[in-house]
C-alpha cells in the first residue's frame, strides 16, 4: 500500500 | 491537531521535563535506564530525519526540536556527567537493547508503506518506541524504591501515547477514514507494555502507598 504517509504528528 | 493529540503531545514534553528535573534538581538518575533513553534517541534522529526537509508548522518543528535535545541532553547527563552518572545503576540496567533494536530494523525492511530510507527509518522508530521502554520497565521491577518522579515520568510516558491512540481514532472518523495500521499497532502494543505498571501506579496513588513493582 504505497500510501505516502505525511508524517504531520510528532 | 486535534485537543487528544495536543493532550498527548504536552504529557509526552511534561514527562521529559519531570525526568530533565529529577537529574538536574537531585544530581542523580537512580531508577533510570540509560538504555530506554539511548534507544529514545535514536527514536527521534530516526523519526526526525525530514525535520530541515519538511517544513509542517512552527509547533511540529520547535517539538521536534525540542524532543531532541532533551533526550540528548538526558543521555550526556547519564554518560558524562561527574555527579549524575555515579548514581546511574550500571549493573542493573543490563537489558540488550540491540536485541530490540535489529528486530525492530528488520521489521521495518519487511513492512513499511514505502521502501524509500525516510520511509523505512520513521517505520523503524515507530517499531522500536513500541518496546524501548522495557529496559526501564525491567529497572523498575529491580530496584527495590521507585522514587515518585519516576514513577511519575514512566506513567506520563506512557499516557501520552495512549492518548495518541484516542488521536487516531478522531482522525480515523474526521478524516475521511484514513489508515495507519504501522503507528496504530504499535501504538497498542506500546500502550498495553504499561498496562500492569499503571496498575501499580494507580494502585499506589489510590492507597497512598509506595511504588512497588513485584519482581
Amino acid at each position: 500500500r504505497g500510501q505516502p504517509q505525511s508524517h504531520d504528528e510528532l | 491537531m486535534n485537543v487528544f493529540r495536543l493532550a498527548g503531545d504536552m504529557t509526552h514534553l511534561l514527562s521529559i521535563i519531570i525526568l530533565l528535573l529529577k537529574i538536574r534538581a537531585t544530581k542523580s538518575c537512580t531508577g533510570i535506564s540509560l538504555k530506554t533513553q539511548e534507544l529514545y534517541v535514536i527514536v527521534f534522529l530516526t523519526r526526525y530525519l525530514d525535520l530541515f526537509t519538511k517544513y509542517i508548522s512552527f509547533y511540529n518543528t520547535t517539538m521536534k526540536l525540542v524532543f531532541l535535545g532533551t533526550s540528548i541532553s538526558i543521555v550526556w547527563y547519564m554518560r558524562y556527567h561527574k555527579v549524575v552518572k555515579q548514581t546511574y545503576n550500571k549493573d542493573q540496567d543490563t537489558f540488550r537493547h540491540y536485541f530490540l533494536a535489529i528486530p525492530c530494523f528488520l521489521l521495518a525492511l519487511l513492512i513499511h508503506h514505502e521502501f524509500t530510507v525516510i520511509e523505512v527509518l520513521w517505520t523503524f522508530s515507530i517499531y522500536l518506541e513500541a518496546v524501548a521502554i522495557l529496559p526501564q520497565l525491567v529497572l523498575l521491577q529491580r530496584s527495590r524504591n521507585i522514587d515518585n518522579l519516576t514513577g511519575n515520568y514512566v506513567f506520563l510516558l506512557g499516557a501520552y501515547r495512549a492518548l495518541y491512540l484516542v488521536n487516531w481514532v478522531y482522525r480515523y472518523f474526521t478524516e475521511n477514514h484514513l489508515v495507519r495500521w504501522i503507528p496504530w499497532l504499535s501504538g497498542l502494543v506500546q500502550t498495553t507494555l504499561y498496562a500492569d505498571f499503571f496498575y501499580y501506579y494507580i494502585k499506589s496513588w489510590k492507597n497512598n502507598e509506595k511504588l512497588q513493582l513485584p519482581a
